[in-house]
């Protein structure tokens, strides 16, 4: 899981059983103090693999957007919520966002979901039994050994490594981040990507991506591009094809304060 | 109840802020240009506990903090 606190913004990504939303009254309450108001939210997953272990609010999307929308001011009147299908049953995207205004960035941001990693892949993130390594120095041993630093070479990499198994890095380069996590047990193998770029990022995606499913080799990837001045989405099939990926679904929605979303599932032809 | 392993699928929240004062819209204003940066370590300590987190590893730039998490 990973934290990123900008000034003007704050994102939380969590895996597990984690009740994320539950951080939305509290950091409201903390940036008041600060003479900060909050002016737009955006709330997105993929489908639980384990759904009936989440708890409240997490035991539904509706549930989680009831709870959102009590959490937020009245101010933040322009509010969406939307489920988008794919034609994969386990696999579709959750996006909720609210906003004061409607006012496009010009940043995109693409979330990559990732299941069913090779075998030979998904076992760099396994510890081995008494390494004597600590959490960071595993994790560097397991960026090191799955090549992940060569995704963006100019970032600075903060990564750590779970025991027995699992790993999350973070990377900074300039006002850019970018970040893994990765549950490599066999049976519901997962890991996850995301970044963000401004208009003069977009032509790197194409080799960003390629990089990510090289180190993870999917069987299933989900690409989920939100961007309001850049059509990233459209590099992202003719990244993946040529590496055996074929695209399974496109779909896409507006959203007031995010712009576009697109989300588009990826099979090898292995399924 | 299905045997369950760790949910790797995640759940991402992002929250945009900004000054009370519109003119402050200039981050410089906002206390030397930090916002929410200058949220004080128990503060993101307190958010992180209504999550079950806890920071492993943190670092920052002249542009962001950025910390991993353990659930």
């Amino acid at each position: 899981s990973s934290l990123f606190v900008y000034p003007d913004k704050i994102i939380i990504k969590t895996c597990g059983t984690t009740q994320l939303l539950k951080s939305v009254r509290p950091l409201i309450h903390h940036a008041r103090h600060l003479g900060l108001s909050l002016s737009s939210v955006r709330y997105t997953r993929g489908n639980y693999i384990f759904p009936e272990s989440q708890p409240f609010p997490h035991t539904s999307f509706k549930d989680e957007v009831v709870y959102l929308e009590d959490s937020l001011p009245n101010s933040l009147r322009f509010r969406k919520a939307s489920v988008m299908p794919s034609k994969i049953p386990t696999h579709s995207w959750h996006v909720f966002t609210a906003s004061t205004e409607i006012d496009l960035g010009d940043v995109f941001t693409i979330e990559i979901c990732m299941t069913e990693l090779d075998k030979v892949s998904a076992g760099k993130f396994f510890r081995r039994p008494s390494d004597g390594k600590n959490g960071d120095s595993a994790g560097k041993e397991m960026t090191e050994a799955t090549a992940i630093g060569n995704i963006n070479p100019s970032a600075l990499i903060c990564d750590y490594a779970f025991d027995p198994c699992g790993y999350s890095m973070n990377g900074i380069d300039g006002d850019r981040y970018s970040t893994i996590h990765v549950t490599p047990e066999d049976g519901y193998s997962y890991a996850s990507f995301e970044t963000v770029g401004s208009r003069h990022g977009g032509d790197d995606i194409a080799r960003v991506l390629k990089k990510v499913a090289q180190i993870f080799r999917p069987a299933t990837m989900s690409v989920s591009t939100t961007s309001a001045g850049r059509d990233v989405w459209g590099r992202v099939a003719s990244a993946l094809e040529p590496l055996g990926l074929k695209r399974r679904s496109c779909a896409a929605d507006e959203f007031p304060s995010a712009g576009t979303v697109v989300y588009q599932t990826f099979t090898t032809r292995r399924k | 109840m299905a045997v369950s392993g760790f949910e790797g699928f995640e759940k991402r929240l992002e929250l945009h802020f900004f000054g009370d004062d519109p003119t402050e819209m200039d981050l410089n204003n906002l206390g030397r240009g930090l916002g929410l940066r200058r949220l004080d370590f128990d503060s993101l300590q307190q958010v992180l506990h209504a999550v079950q987190c806890t920071v492993v590893s943190a670092v920052g730039n002249l542009y962001f903090d950025s910390y991993v998490l353990s659930e």
